[in-house]
């Protein structure tokens, strides 16, 4: 049986708001290391990750590994209804054919229940672990995504170039081109708007805007993103949570 | 001219 009580519906929700545009159908797998999922967009090209750990439950109880195949238009509905302070439970038992959302409001003693009917989704599951990556930077995640949303405007490609001492991010489309460079720096006051660049190598990688438009989504569940970059290998956009993360793996653009 | 990669070429089936 799976019992896993977010303290805050807010957690759960955002977490799928990150998601639910560019999947549909995901497995979720439950197991007593908390709640994991991957799966691949239509268009086979970014692939979405998530681990929520136990700590990021104020309860969490699995007693056998549990998959809960879910639509995720029809969950967000179900999502959309709890508020998001409510304290959030989710309840499948060892085979189910559907998931209990309870959402309490401990303060005015309001208990909503809903539950979504689960399928069967055949999906592959790929072998993500031990990628090797040339830099990494971690940087805000909202200057992240301005400077994706701001050079989205200019081009469906969007360039990343990563030398030693710069992030430069380049955009050229018909009417006209604009870059952003991003340098290393600490902010001793608030470390999250630090940028932190680690470099094996220097990097120049194209991607599809479109799909970073998705994965900026998810700057919400985290104040900081954290890129991983390598020649000729997807890219790892990762947005940590307090236990776990939400991770998406980009495929890049390639010369002909 | 750039082509876009899928992701399955990357990563096999677990």
């Amino acid at each position: 049986m799976l019992e896993a009580k977010f303290e805050e519906a807010s957690l759960f929700k955002k977490v799928i708001d990150s998601f639910k545009d560019c999947v549909q159908l995901v497995n979720f797998n439950c197991s007593e290391h908390g709640i994991a999922a991957q799966a691949v967009d239509d268009s086979r090209v970014l692939l979405v990750s998530l681990s929520i750990g136990t700590e990021s439950f104020q309860d969490f109880r699995c007693d056998r590994n549990v998959t809960l195949g879910a639509d995720l238009s029809s969950l967000s509905k179900i999502l959309r209804c709890g508020n998001n302070n409510d304290n959030l439970t989710l309840i499948a038992d060892d085979t189910p054919d559907s998931l209990l959302l309870l959402f309490e409001d401990t303060k005015k003693d309001r208990i909503s229940e809903y539950s979504l009917k689960l399928m069967d989704i055949d999906a592959d599951f790929l072998d993500i672990e031990g990628m090797q990556y040339d830099t990494t930077i971690t940087m805000p995640s909202a200057e992240f995504a301005k400077v994706v949303r701001d050079l989205n405007q200019l081009s469906d490609s969007l360039n990343i170039l990563v030398t030693k001492d710069t992030v430069k991010f380049v955009a050229e489309g018909d009417i006209g081109s604009g870059s952003v460079i991003v340098k290393p720096h600490t902010d001793m006051d608030k470390p999250d708007d630090s940028v932190k660049v680690e470099l094996d190598k220097p990097v120049d990688l194209t991607f599809g805007s479109k799909y970073l438009l998705d994965i900026i989504k998810g700057a919400g569940l985290s104040n900081q993103i954290t890129i991983k970059l390598s020649s000729e290998t997807p890219a790892l956009f990762e947005f940590g949570l307090q236990s776990g993360y939400l991770q998406f793996f980009l495929a890049p653009k390639f010369n002909e | 001219v750039k082509r876009q990669k899928s992701i399955a070429e990357f990563f096999g089936s677990k």
